[in-house]
């Protein structure tokens, strides 16, 4: 059994953003 | 907005400030699936792959419901490569941090795998061996205190053992559910050729999502693509077919061309024919070698856990057509 522990970062805003829509409304 | 779907490649840090420590990322796809509007829950698929330390090159892959707007959620991790190849678990997932205005989000992930499970659960004589291990010294502790005299303590574990057995098998009797005798399970190679072209008039992979005209990323970002590619037992279009590689596969990253995929491999040949595997995976495709986790499979293939080699044979990078060996490992 492996523990982990970490943050993400989800960044909609800004001119960089990690996560883009691609479909849908 | 049920049905939308959003491309991410997020970063993983060791803390919940945007400048602590980056440890990797999640590149995958999101699905908003949900009708009710109070609620926001999406399917992920989702490869976490981590950049330093032990686990540099490793990865695991979620596959699973994530109710987002629920406090504590849980979420299914269904495979992985490097080190967590054939691990299953799940993780905790908390939102740390949430800007209503942007969306923007920080979540905290606590994960749980255990690796290479099937040789604790399958076979009752090693839930037995597990038990025993787990209640013996509790027994011998007790049996030394009161008695002091180690052969009497040992008859009693003996004794003991037998009805913890029984117990055991007793209470795994329920009137909804049946817990039967696993069978020995086996290891399956196959070696195949998967033929995806992009070109001409008919093409087995299309495009069925992209970010917005204004997003130009060099990594084609968020485009994801629907395939129905054939599969063949030599890198030759013409050898004999195999089977088919169904599925969405997608550009999840922004520095690197990195697809999440998520496909099933269902075969035609022989015995074979009717099975299927399935595949949840980042692919790294520039990379000469690359591996994927293969999650579960269906007809011969079934509980199916392993890995997939693939190793591009032939690529138009015109084109984008490109025919990949497949070497798969599975046990079922």
């Amino acid at each position: 059994v492996t523990r982990l522990h970490f943050f993400l970062h989800d960044i909609l805003s800004g001119k960089n953003p990690s996560a883009v829509k691609v479909a849908g409304s | 907005p049920f049905g939308s779907v959003y491309a991410i490649d997020d970063l993983l840090k060791a803390g919940p400030e945007p400048d602590s420590k980056t440890i990797g990322n999640a590149q995958g796809l999101y699905l908003s699936s949900s009708q009710d509007y109070s609620k926001f829950t999406i399917v992920m698929c989702v490869d976490f792959g981590f950049t330093e330390g032990k686990l540099k090159g490793s990865s695991f892959s979620v596959f699973s419901r994530n109710p987002v707007t629920e406090a504590d959620r849980e979420v299914a991790v269904v495979g992985g490569r490097g080190k967590f190849r054939m691990a299953r678990g799940f993780a905790k997932v908390k939102t740390s941090h949430f800007n209503a205005t942007n969306g923007d989000a920080v979540l905290e992930y606590k994960n749980s795998k255990r690796v290479n499970l099937q040789f604790i659960t399958m076979g009752s004589y090693v839930v037995n061996l597990f038990l025993n291990l787990t209640v013996l010294p509790v027994f011998l502790v007790q049996g030394q205190r009161r008695k002091k005299m180690v052969k009497a303590t040992l008859v009693l574990l003996v004794i003991s053992l037998v009805g913890v057995m029984q117990w055991a098998k007793s209470t795994n009797a329920e009137s909804w559910a049946s817990r039967l005798e696993a069978e020995k399970e086996n290891v399956t190679n196959l070696q195949f050729y998967f033929h995806d072209i992009l070109s001409g008039k008919n093409p087995t992979a299309i495009k069925v999502a992209q970010p917005s005209a204004d997003n130009k990323s060099p990594t084609l970002f968020g485009s994801i693509m629907m395939a129905d590619d054939p599969l063949t037992e030599g890198p030759d279009p013409s050898s004999k077919p195999v089977g088919r590689a169904q599925g969405i596969y997608g550009s999840a990253g922004q520095n690197e061309l990195a697809l999440i995929m998520a496909m099933n491999f269902a075969f035609t040949d022989g015995i074979y024919n009717g099975s299927c595997i399935s595949l949840l995976g980042k692919n790294p495709a520039m990379n000469p070698v690359r591996e994927m986790p293969i999650v579960g499979g269906t007809g011969l293939f079934r509980f199916a856990r392993g890995y997939a080699v693939a190793q591009t044979y032939w690529l138009d990078v015109t084109t984008g057509d490109a025919i990949v060996g497949y070497n798969v490992t599975v046990v079922h």
